[in-house]
């Protein structure tokens, strides 16, 4: 989950 | 979403820009290395896969669609049009991209976040990322004199990389489980290496003068 966090960033 | 993050979108956007209207006004891509735009596309490219099944928000869809069209367009003017490919500085520009892309995809081999092949071509864009810059630097170093808007690109590209690092400070203050090492530590490289770069164009600007490289 804590991967899919920082994929919001572009 | 907060204003540190927005202010780094729109500065990456702007850079990116700068480049397009300077190649586009001047007819001229002098001082502009090939070799990271085309390090960049490959950035976008690997990291926006997700574009067609992720949808996030508008604002990321578009963004990636734009960073896409713009570095290509970029790449399709140094390449393809009748005069700007004249002015391509082809001789300067020899670094090698296989120096930065192999290292990258054999560090996101190992170091990722899950064994997967979209984990993985992600985490090798957040890690070239971190070096794509480097083709266009050495250009400026061998070229020396650089020119305003070449010099403006290369500040606004370390600007959006300074506001990314203050967003993410304050996702980490504000966000409970927000952490992100790999994102983080790639990103103090990117920024560390415009460093010397900045120092040199900052005083450039505070004697207004054209920004000249040392030797």
């Amino acid at each position: 989950a804590a991967g899919e966090e920082v994929k919001d960033e572009l | 979403m907060n204003i540190f993050r927005v202010s780094a979108d729109i500065l990456h956007l702007l850079s990116i820009l700068v480049l397009l209207l300077k190649i586009h006004a001047t007819k001229s891509c002098a001082g502009i290395s090939l070799k990271t735009q085309e390090l960049y596309l490959a950035v976008f490219v690997t990291r926006y896969l997700d574009l067609f099944w992720n949808f996030h928000s508008l604002y990321n869809s578009v963004f990636k669609v734009v960073y896409i069209a713009t570095s290509s367009m970029i790449i399709w003017y140094m390449k393809r049009h009748r005069g700007v490919k004249q002015t391509y500085d082809k001789d300067h520009d020899t670094f090698r991209y296989l120096f930065l892309i192999v290292p990258c995809a054999v560090l996101a081999l190992i170091v990722n976040g899950r064994f997967s092949l979209f984990e993985i071509l992600w985490t090798f864009s957040i890690y070239l990322e971190a070096v794509a810059i480097l083709p266009q630097l050495v250009l400026l170093q061998r070229t020396k004199n650089v020119d305003n808007l070449t010099g403006n690109y290369v500040f606004l590209l370390g600007l959006y990389r300074a506001f990314y690092i203050l967003n993410w400070i304050y996702r980490y203050a504000t966000e409970p489980h927000y952490s992100a090492w790999i994102v983080w530590l790639s990103g103090l490289v990117q920024t560390g290496l415009y460093l010397d770069f900045f120092y040199y164009y900052l005083q450039a600007w505070k004697q207004s003068k054209k920004l000249q490289l040392p030797s």
